[in-house]
């Protein structure tokens, strides 16, 4: 694993998250459900937790967007780059983007929104790319059944690092 | 037989590389200015690409490699900015 060189992660241990707006290719509730699944991941294997809100600002704010979307990493539009998110700070740090020009899906017929979003919020958590192709962290995208998932050793590693383990 | 393989591929390997590492490994260099210079930042940042994948390092666009950089993935650049 690796950690973004010279940031240690949120100063904080209770973080929020804001589901800023929808896309179009899943109902909402799965949504809701794909990002607090993902959250819970990271939450499961630290001392973590998220709380979603629903009005000003969030540590962690999340969109679906394409093409210029106010950063300086426009989406490619379909395949290629799918999402991204950035390393923990205030401002535009912690938050997660999804390229709207991809299919989105809670199943494996598109791009499963629960793995690409655990990937992107441990970019939000202060993880870098991991070069183990095993790794949830590393950059590529893999199916893996949601039901099926856990998170793989080098990414708990990676995450515990910076946090600790969770005790309870 | 063909005697050499058709250069058509290699050239549109070598642009989709240069696109790809310009944009997930923060290429900058302009290659045809590096090319008089007699410099290789192509190379360098293919072997880079490699090594932070976990693949083979071997410099060149092997087929493990373009394979790699065919597949979907985050768009976090892969180097320090």
């Amino acid at each position: 694993f690796n950690v973004f060189p010279g940031n240690k992660g949120w100063n904080k241990r209770d973080l929020t998250y804001r589901i800023l707006n929808y896309t179009p290719d899943m109902p909402q509730a799965e949504v809701d459900q794909a990002i607090q699944r993902a959250f819970k991941v990271w939450s499961d294997v630290t001392p973590l937790t998220f709380t979603r809100v629903y009005e000003g600002i969030s540590d962690i704010e999340i969109s679906f967007a394409a093409q210029v979307h106010n950063d300086f990493y426009p989406f490619d539009g379909p395949h290629g780059t799918l999402a991204h998110a950035f390393a923990p700070s205030s401002g535009i740090g912690g938050d997660a983007h999804f390229d709207e020009d991809e299919t989105w899906t809670s199943g494996s017929n598109g791009y499963n929104l629960f793995i690409v979003a655990a990937h992107e919020f441990g970019h939000s958590l202060g993880l870098f790319h991991s070069n183990d192709p095993s790794a949830l962290m590393y950059p590529t995208y893999h199916f893996v059944e949601p039901s099926e998932f856990h998170l793989p050793e080098d990414d708990v590693n990676g995450i515990q690092s910076l946090y600790g383990a969770r005790t309870t | 037989f063909p005697a050499e393989p058709p250069k058509g591929n290699e050239e549109n390997d070598d642009k989709f590389a240069e696109e790809y590492l310009k944009k997930y490994y923060n290429l900058k260099t302009d290659m045809r200015q590096s090319r008089r210079k007699g410099e290789s930042p192509l190379i360098q940042k293919i072997k880079e690409m490699q090594q932070s994948l976990g693949l083979t390092v071997t410099g060149t666009l092997d087929t493990d490699t373009m394979e790699m950089m065919h597949q979907p993935r985050c768009g976090f650049i892969d180097v320090g900015e």
